[in-house]
C-alpha cells in the first residue's frame, strides 16, 4: 500500500528548487544576487530612504576553475530589520512583510531563505546577517536552516555598536561566475536604470568595481496599501471578511468593568447587574459597542458582571434563540432563552451575525460609497442591511459572482501605485543608453481581475545603442526580468508589430524598454522571470506601444528627409 | 515598522494559484480534470491494475452563460485510498505519496488538493469523495479545505457496501467549458494515445460521451523505487544520510529481552549482567547490531538489562570518553567513564559515528559496489573506514563535491523507467493518427543531474494527419502537455531542423510526438506545462529526431520517386 508522506514548504522548495530560480551553479548565483537586492531595495522604498546598496561576489579561492564557492555579500542602508524578526525572515519560507496588497518587489515571502538555502546545501556554511534598525546597536546572527522543518538554527548571535540603520547579508555559496557574470551586471546596470534614486555599487570577484550613482535626489512616493477591489474578489474573500466582521464576546475584565462604570456613570464602588440595567437604557445612545454586548449579556445571562469574568459563551444561536455559556471554575454549561422582543436581543445578533453588507461594501472594499452599495445590493438582490452572518452558503457564493458582474464599481485605486513617472524613466533610459532619440509614455491606470496596475514603456534609438537590431528591456516593479523573454507577455505584443509600417528596416539600434507595475503581478512562475499575457496587459502594452512607434515613425522620416537633403 | 506573517504551504497556493494552472475558469477546468485523472492513472499503474477511468463534466444550471458553476467527477478501478489517509490526501497541500524517487506523474502533493480549493473559492461547495481499498467497504467524505491552516474540515463521513475497489472524487468549481472543452476532449485523447492499456471515458456537458477503449490487454512492467545517484547529491542529502547512520539507541524492551536470551543462548530464566557478559564475547559473531550495542552498554554503566528500560542515553561524547545516563524514575543523571581500550568500545563508537563512508556508498547510493567503493574514497582522499559521524564539515563538503567529480561511477539505473517502449507507442499513435508513414525509436537511457531519463520519439505522416503543418505531441511520464510548448526544450529542438534537408517542405501532414520519462522531469512550473531545457534531454531528443527524420526523408524520396513514376 502507498506511504504517505507531509513535507515542509522549504523542503518542497529545497526538492523542486528549478522552480524558484536555483537550477543550477550558473543560475543560482544570478538569483541569489536578486533576491538579496530586491529585499535592499524594496526595504528602503518602504521607508522613504534613499537607497545605497553594496553587493560584492568574492571567490573563496580563486585558483579554482567554475562552478566554485564564492561568498555574496549585500548590504544597504534601509530599515534593518529588528532582531526578533531576523531568524524567521531569514530561515523560514513563506515568512515575510510582504504579503499586503502593495507595490513591492517582493511577494512570496521565500526568496532570500531560498538563496540561504542554496548556499546551505553547496557549501555546508551558515548565513551571516547583521541588522540595525536604531543606528546604535547592531544584532549579528549566523544560522543555519532546517530544511525539514522551515526553521532556523541559530549557531551565534551577537551585539555590537551600529553607526547606521541598515541590514548585511553574506552567503557562501557554490556559483559560475565565469557564466553568471554578464548577466549579473546586466542586472545591476539595469536596476540602475529603473532605479534612478538609487546609488548601486558591485564589486567583482577580480576586484573590479562597478558603480551607479543616483540621478535623482528626491524619493519618488512610497506605494500605498490597498484594500481589495470587488472585481479581485472570490467566495473564501468574503467568507474570511464574514469571519472578520462578527464581532468577538468582549474580555471581561477589570479593563472593562471600569469601562461599563464610566460610560455608564455608576456611582457605586461597585458595578452590580441591577446599576448595570439601570443606567443602561439613559446612557445608551454614548455606550461603545462593547459596553452594549456586556449590558445585554448581563441582561439575559442574570449574573453580575464579576461573574461574567469566568463564564465562556459558547454559542449564541439566533435562530433557536438560544444562548450557550460554560462556567470556567465549576465546568457546567448552561443553556439560556433569548427573548427575541428584548431591546437588547440586537446586540446579541449582531455578534452573530457580523457587519451589514452595506457596512462590508464600504469599510472592507476600496472606493465605494454608500450610494454605490445601495445600488450594488439593489443589483444583486440583497438588502444592504442583510447580516453577513446570516447569509446562506448560497447566498455568499452568489454575492460573490454579483461583485465580478456589477459594472458600476469605480475602476481600482491607482495611487497605490508607483510608477517611476516618465521624466525619471526617460532619465534613466538616456544615462544607461545615450540615445539619439528617446520617447516614453506611461498609460493610464488600469486593472486586471481587481488588481490595478499602469504600463510605462520607452523607446531609445541610436546615438550610443549598438546596431544589433532590436533588444528589450523587461521590467516589472522595478525588477529586470532578464531570462525566459520567449514566454513574456510584452514578446507577445512586440511580435506583432508591423516594422516597415514605422519606418524601421533591418536590425535598427533600437531598444525598447517596459515597466509594469501593480500590486501584483501575474508572474508565471516563482522565479519571476516572466509576466502572464493578462488580455487587460497586453492591450495596455499595445497602446502603449503603438503610441512610441508613431513617434519614432515621424523621427524616422523626418531623419530621411534630412540625410536625403544632405546627400543633394 | 514591517508587519511579519507567516502564510501555510494552502494559502501560499491559494494567493498564487496561477502558478499551479488554476488562473482563470477555462484553465482551472482543464487543470482540475487532469489533476484528478493523472492520480486515477498512477494509482492503477503503481498497483498493476489496467485503469479504467471515467470521467463527467455537467452544467449545474445548463441554461446559463460561460463561465458557470459544473460538476466535475472521475472514478477509477485503482486501489482507493484508506480511510485515514482520505482527508490529508485531499485536504492538505504538500501531503502525497509520491515524494519518492519513481517515475510517476504526480510529484509535488498538491494537485489534487488545488483542484478541492479552487472549486471551493468559486462555489463554497464541498468536495465528495469515495474511497473503497478493499472492494467490500467504501467510505465516503464530504469535506471543506481550511486553507489558512493547511488542513481538512470533514463535514461528513459515513460507510457503505462497496462492489470494487477504487476511488471517485466530485467537486462543484466555476470552469468555462465552451471555452476549455477543445483543450479537455485534445486530452482525453492524447492520454489514451500514450496510455494504450488503459480505457478512458468521458461525459461532456451535453451528454456527448468520448470513450477510448484500452489496445493492450497487458500491463508494462510498473516503475520501481530507486536509490539515488551520486551525480545528484548535495551537501544535505550527505548530512541527511548521516544523520540516518547513526544508530539509535535500541529500545530496551520485553522484545530485546527475548532477543538477547535466545542470541546469547542464556539458558536461565532471567537475563542477568553476569550471564551477558559471560555469553557475549563466544557468540559475539552472531549477534545482530542492536545485541551488541545492548551488551556494551550493560559492560559501561554496570547495571541489570532490566534496569535499562528505565534509563534513558543522554549522551555518548567519545572525544571526551563518557556517557551520560538519566533514570527516567529517578530523574538523577549519571556520567560513567569508557575505556577506550574496551572491546565495547567500538560499539558505542558505532552509534554516535554512524556508518563508514564505505558503508554509506554501497548501502545508500545504487549501483556501487565494493571495490567502486574503495576506488572512489582513494580518488576523494578519505579511508574507507572513516565513520562518517566523525568527518567534518569541510569533509562533508569534500564528499559531496568529488561524488559529482568522479567519472567512474556507473550511469544511472534505467530499469527504474517505464517508457512505453516502442511498439505500443507506435501503437497508440497509429490508432490515433492513422497515417500513412509512422517511425518511433526509443534511445538508450542517459541521467541528468543524477537523474536516469529515457526520451521516445515518433513521427507520423500523411493518412488521416490534417495538412496543416507541423503539429507536437509532447508528453512527459505519460502526461499530456498541452499549454505554454514555447517555452518547452522539444519546440526548442524542433526548432532548429532544416526540413528541406528531409525532403520536408510547406505545410506537411506531419505530426511529431515526443515522450519524456524520469525519475523526475524538470518541469518548469507548478503547473507541469513545460520541460527545462536540460543539456542532456536536449541532446538526446535532438539525437531521437534526427535518427526519425532521416527515416522520413528515406520515405519521402521513395514516395517521390514513386509519384514521378506514376506521372510517367
Ligand atoms: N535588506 C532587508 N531590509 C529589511 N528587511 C528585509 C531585508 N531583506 C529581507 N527583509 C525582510 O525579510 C522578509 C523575507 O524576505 P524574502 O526575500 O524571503 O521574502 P519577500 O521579499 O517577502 O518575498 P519574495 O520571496 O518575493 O522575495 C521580507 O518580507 C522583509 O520583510
Ligand atoms: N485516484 C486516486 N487513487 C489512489 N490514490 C490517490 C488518488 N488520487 C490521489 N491519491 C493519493 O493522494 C495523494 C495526493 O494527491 P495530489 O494530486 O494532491 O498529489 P500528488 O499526485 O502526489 O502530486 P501532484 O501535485 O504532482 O499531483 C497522492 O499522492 C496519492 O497518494
Ligand atoms: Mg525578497
Ligand atoms: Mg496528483
Amino acid at each position: 500500500p502507498a506511504s504517505f508522506d507531509q513535507i515542509s514548504p522549504s523542503e518542497f522548495f529545497y526538492r523542486n528548487r528549478d522552480l524558484a530560480g536555483f537550477s543550477n551553479p550558473t543560475r543560482s548565483l544570478y538569483t541569489a544576487v536578486r533576491e538579496f537586492v530586491e529585499n535592499a531595495l524594496d526595504a528602503c522604498d518602504r521607508n522613504g530612504i534613499l537607497p545605497s546598496v553594496h553587493m560584492s561576489i568574492k571567490a573563496v579561492d580563486p585558483e579554482k576553475q567554475d562552478p566554485k564557492h564564492y561568498v555574496l555579500t549585500v548590504s544597504d542602508n534601509g530599515p534593518g530589520i529588528p532582531s526578533n524578526h531576523v531568524p524567521l525572515a531569514f530561515g523560514t519560507v513563506l515568512y515575510g512583510s510582504k504579503f499586503v496588497l502593495q507595490q513591492t518587489r517582493g511577494m512570496f515571502g521565500l526568496g532570500a531563505t531560498m538563496a540561504i538555502l542554496y548556499g546551505q546545501i553547496t557549501t555546508n556554511k551558515p548565513v551571516h546577517i547583521r541588522s540595525s534598525t536604531d543606528g546604535k546597536v547592531r544584532d549579528e546572527f549566523e544560522m543555519l536552516l532546517d530544511i525539514q522543518k522551515n526553521k532556523p538554527v541559530i549557531q551565534k548571535h551577537t551585539t555590537s555598536p551600529a553607526r547606521s540603520t541598515g541590514l548585511r547579508v553574506s552567503i557562501n555559496l557554490e556559483g559560475d561566475y565565469n557564466k553568471a557574470g554578464a548577466k549579473i551586471r546586466d542586472y545591476v546596470y539595469k536596476t540602475a536604470l529603473i532605479t534612478p534614486y538609487a546609488s548601486i555599487s558591485f564589486e567583482d570577484p577580480k576586484g573590479k568595481k562597478f558603480s551607479y550613482t543616483r540621478i535623482m535626489k528626491s524619493m519618488p512616493a512610497p506605494p500605498t496599501t490597498v484594500m481589495p477591489h470587488p472585481y479581485g474578489v472570490d467566495v473564501e474573500t468574503i467568507r474570511r471578511m464574514t469571519v472578520e466582521s462578527m464581532a468577538d464576546i468582549p474580555k471581561m475584565d477589570q479593563k472593562m468593568l471600569a469601562r461599563l462604570k464610566s460610560e455608564l456613570r455608576i456611582k457605586e464602588k461597585s458595578v452590580t447587574r441591577k446599576s448595570i440595567l439601570k443606567a443602561a437604557p439613559r446612557r445608551w445612545k454614548d455606550l461603545t459597542r462593547n459596553v452594549r454586548i456586556i449590558v445585554a449579556l448581563v441582561h439575559f445571562l442574570e449574573v453580575e458582571p464579576d461573574r461574567l469574568e469566568r463564564l465562556r459563551i459558547d454559542e449564541i444561536n439566533i435562530a433557536r434563540n438560544e444562548l450557550t455559556y460554560t462556567d470556567r471554575v465549576s465546568s457546567k454549561s448552561t443553556v439560556v432563552p433569548l427573548d427575541p422582543e428584548s431591546t437588547y436581543h440586537k446586540q446579541l445578533a449582531r455578534i452573530v451575525q457580523g457587519e451589514t453588507l452595506a457596512t462590508l461594501l464600504t469599510k472592507r472594499f476600496q472606493r465605494i460609497g454608500a450610494k454605490t452599495a445601495e445600488k450594488f445590493s439593489l443589483y444583486a438582490g440583497f438588502k444592504p442591511e442583510t447580516r453577513l452572518g446570516s447569509m446562506s452558503n448560497a447566498d455568499l457564493v452568489k454575492l460573490s459572482d454579483m461583485l465580478q458582474k456589477f459594472t458600476d464599481f469605480r475602476p481600482p485605486d491607482p495611487t497605490c501605485l508607483a510608477p517611476l513617472g516618465t521624466k525619471p524613466f526617460e532619465n534613466g533610459i538616456r544615462r544607461s543608453l545615450n540615445p539619439d532619440f528617446c520617447v516614453t509614455v506611461q498609460r493610464p491606470a488600469s486593472a486586471y481581475s481587481g488588481f490595478p496596475f499602469v504600463i510605462e514603456l520607452g523607446l531609445a534609438y541610436g546615438g550610443d545603442v549598438p546596431s544589433e537590431g532590436l533588444k528589450v528591456y523587461r521590467f516589472a516593479n522595478r525588477i529586470p526580468l532578464l531570462y525566459d523573454e520567449g514566454s513574456d507577455v510584452v514578446l507577445k505584443v512586440i511580435g506583432d508589430i508591423d516594422w516597415p509600417r514605422y519606418k524601421i528596416k533591418g536590425d535598427p539600434p533600437l531598444v525598447i524598454v517596459s515597466h509594469i507595475c501593480s500590486t501584483r503581478i501575474p508572474y508565471k512562475t516563482v522565479g519571476k522571470e516572466n509576466v502572464a499575457d493578462r488580455v487587460e496587459i497586453e492591450r495596455e502594452i499595445r497602446l502603449a506601444l503603438q503610441y512610441l512607434l508613431r513617434k519614432i515613425a515621424v523621427y524616422m522620416s523626418k531623419k530621411g528627409k534630412a540625410e536625403s537633403a544632405r546627400k543633394r
